[in-house]
């Protein structure tokens, strides 16, 4: 009967698009907020 | 009624080198850029901790909502990311600002003594990252050039 | 050329990317960096690494090298914690992959992309014939590890905002494009699971299938999810699926599900290609892309009563289908008596002759060449659709009978066995997707095929074939539903008098089940 694909961690009636935090096909989250790269202006990168 | 179907020594031999590499499956982590405090590496918390999170956390609403001590460390913590983008939207939204030379948060404590357009100077609170605290800081000048 | 590298070279090489990696570390800021680099060119050229092409090609090979031998060094020195080890290989590979970048983006003038992307590429194919060759020689013991973060890391240092990368965009995917189809899971499984993460990489996708223009990228992308589907199709022909294969699988119905709801239109658009690749047996996973349908689309509820099919105005429209399905249609001459036929109905001993061009062995389960057969049934479809709009009618069950099209289909229906049956009617029902003039036809042949079947093993074959891909989980086509639906409710072919409806009492049920939902 194949598998329930509500169960595979994608929020698939997101009114977003889902590939911007797609966390890639093992992974059963998609990404956080802290695990997306973003084009923060330089100064914040403060190591 | 196509039946099963047995796999061909080419199928099978690359049955072998896929199983191989099952045992050494990539992680999240290896499709990141290396950070100094949070990589994505999943622990497994105990089962009655929240496991997913909700789709409202990736919105500066959100961060509205938490203290401003999360902010900041968010802020500091998560360099790079959007955790911190939106972190430095929720602080703004709360009046602090951000200086470029000293790379900390200022918050007027009161209406600048002097205001000009090259700079203000009066008292502030300021979040120092390297104590990890909010102090206090009178007669200290905010020259424009380092608001962010 | 296998001849010799220059002496010196392989020292000099090491103390290069020795001195990088640890100016890498050190430079934290953009503008420090762009000095620290500029100073490194310099070292390079007066180490003569620049001066002739083929030098440079010798550096990156020996760097590259150099890098796996490192990687496989440290993995298999026990001291190391295994957080420490990844740290430790990640620090290695990013600097030599910043060090690439960056001369990627500085080589050549500013307005010349061919220096830049020439560079690129050849660096892309001198880590892939590292990695082709390190797995033939490793066999069990290659690790993916070093090569996945190489490609994925240069790939995300080359999709910076920068406005010189932003502007050589189409050709850096494509460069990508091109090196993950030459490292396909056929030619180098060992790398399968690092190569599904890269294809369907946030970043990666975003720019393939939204950022390239006027969706240039979707061609390549095609070719790689077609990559995806042929090294799984062996595994996936057996129902139970073993662990390995069961993380592929999986992983690749997560991808399938972000096309599905981000660019729906991509599988719409390629869905053809898709299924001829993606075992028969593989229902749900083919169920996701023919339920695809256009984002500017409503589909009408296929519940409502008296749905008009052929009164929406889509139905008149002919769905993109990006493939080139006719040159699968061989030999030539097959061809030629086909169009033949459906011109002039003859030569008559064309149909006799049908089975024994689709048919290629007798091994029970391999019997049929399947592009072929979903070739030729889309053809002849398509063929048909044209023809009765030539006379001004709009396909519908009355009309699409007594035609040379439909001989073909009824056949086929007749002479071919079980396995062949099953693959006919299969190639029909991919047809049954969201309203276009594809889905009503195919729908209305496919109803026309069972109530003028002359044994009830047609019918019966008919209804396995759209049972079986409804009682999977969700997603349904909607040109499934609104076939299956029409064919339990319409009393003129008479579904519930045939026995196989009540051969067993689940079976019943299950259609009373499907009924009342429809009722």
């Amino acid at each position: 009967l194949g598998t329930d694909l509500t169960g595979l961690g994608l929020n698939l009636n997101s009114q977003e698009s889902l590939h911007p935090t797609f966390a890639g096909p093992f992974a059963d989250q998609p990404c956080r907020a802290q695990d997306v790269d973003y084009n923060v202006p330089p100064e914040y990168l403060i190591n | 009624p196509l039946g099963p179907s047995l796999l061909s020594k080419e199928h099978q031999m690359q049955f072998q080198m896929m199983e191989a590499a099952y045992y050494h499956l990539p992680t999240p982590s290896d499709s990141e850029k290396l950070t100094t405090y949070f990589h994505r590496t999943p622990v497994q918390t105990p089962a009655h901790y929240p496991q997913s999170q909700l789709p409202i956390y990736d919105t500066v609403e959100f961060y509205q909502r938490l203290s401003t001590e999360t902010l900041f460390f968010v802020f500091y913590y998560m360099e790079g990311s959007k955790a911190q983008y939106l972190a430095a939207k929720a602080l703004k939204k709360q009046s602090w600002r951000f200086h470029t030379k000293y790379m900390m948060w200022f918050q007027r404590h009161e209406e600048p003594k002097i205001i000009n357009d090259d700079y203000e100077q009066g008292t502030y609170i300021y979040f120092d990252y390297e104590k990890w605290s909010q102090r206090k800081k009178e007669g200290f000048t905010f020259e424009y050039k380092y608001l962010e | 050329n296998d001849c010799e590298d220059p002496p010196g070279l392989q020292e000099k090489t090491e103390f290069l990317l020795k001195d990088w990696v640890s100016i890498y570390s050190q430079s934290n800021t953009v503008t420090r960096e762009t000095k620290n680099f500029g100073s490194f060119v310099q070292k390079m050229n007066m180490y003569g690494i620049l001066k002739t092409d083929d030098l440079i090609t010798r550096f990156f090979r020996q760097a590259t090298q150099f890098c796996i031998d490192l990687v496989y060094r440290i993995l298999s020195d026990q001291t190391h914690n295994p957080a420490q080890v990844k740290a430790k290989i990640f620090h290695w590979i990013d600097a030599f992959v910043h060090l690439i970048a960056l001369l990627v983006r500085h080589s050549g003038e500013a307005g010349n992309p061919t220096t830049k992307i020439n560079l690129l590429n050849k660096v892309l194919g001198i880590v892939l014939g590292i990695l082709l060759k390190d797995q033939d020689i490793r066999g069990n013991t290659f690790s993916q590890l070093g090569y996945h973060r190489f490609f994925l890391m240069l790939f995300l240092e080359l999709s910076v905002p920068d406005t010189v990368l932003e502007s050589l965009m189409h050709s850096i995917v494509t460069a990508f494009s091109h090196t993950y189809h030459l490292l396909n899971p056929v030619s180098a499984p060992g790398f399968c699971y690092s190569w599904i993460e890269l294809i369907s990489h946030r970043t990666f996708i975003g720019r393939i299938l939204a950022q390239i223009a006027q969706q240039k990228g979707w061609p390549l992308y095609a070719q790689l999810l077609m990559d995806l589907f042929n090294f799984l199709a062996p595994f996936l022909r057996n129902a139970e699926l073993a662990k390995p294969v069961q993380i592929m699988y999986k992983g690749t119905l997560r991808v399938l599900l972000v096309l599905l709801h981000d660019f729906p239109e991509f599988l719409c658009d390629y869905h053809f290609g898709f299924c001829d690749v993606i075992p028969p047996n593989c229902i749900q996973m083919r169920n996701i892309i023919l339920a695809a349908f256009p984002r500017n689309m409503r589909l009408p509820d296929p519940f409502t009563p008296n749905l008009k099919v052929d009164m929406l105005n889509e139905t008149a429209t002919a769905p993109k289908i990006c493939s080139n399905y006719v040159t699968n249609i061989q030999p030539g001459n097959f061809k030629k008596d086909l169009d033949s036929y459906l011109k002039a109905r003859a030569p008559v001993t064309f149909l006799s002759e049908l089975r024994s061009h689709l048919q290629i062995s007798n091994e029970p389960g391999s019997r049929y060449n399947i592009p072929l057969m979903n070739a030729l049934v889309l053809y002849v479809g398509t063929q048909a659709i044209a023809h009765i709009r030539s006379k001004n009618c709009v396909p519908s069950t009355s009309n699409i009978a007594h035609s040379a099209h439909m001989d073909i289909f009824q056949n086929l229906a007749v002479d071919l066995d079980t396995e062949g049956r099953y693959l006919f009617l299969n190639a029909i029902a991919n047809q049954l997707r969201y309203p276009n003039s594809h889905t009503h036809y195919f729908s209305c042949a496919v109803l026309h095929l069972f109530a003028e079947a002359n044994t009830e093993v047609i019918q019966e074959q008919i209804t396995r074939v759209l049972l079986e891909r409804l009682i999977v989980n969700r997603p349904h086509p909607w040109g499934l539903l609104i076939t299956f639906i029409e064919l339990i409710k319409n009393p003129i072919y008479k579904f519930w008098d045939h026995d196989f409806v009540h051969c067993a009492p689940e079976i019943a049920k299950l259609f009373e089940s499907v009924a009342r939902s429809c009722m």
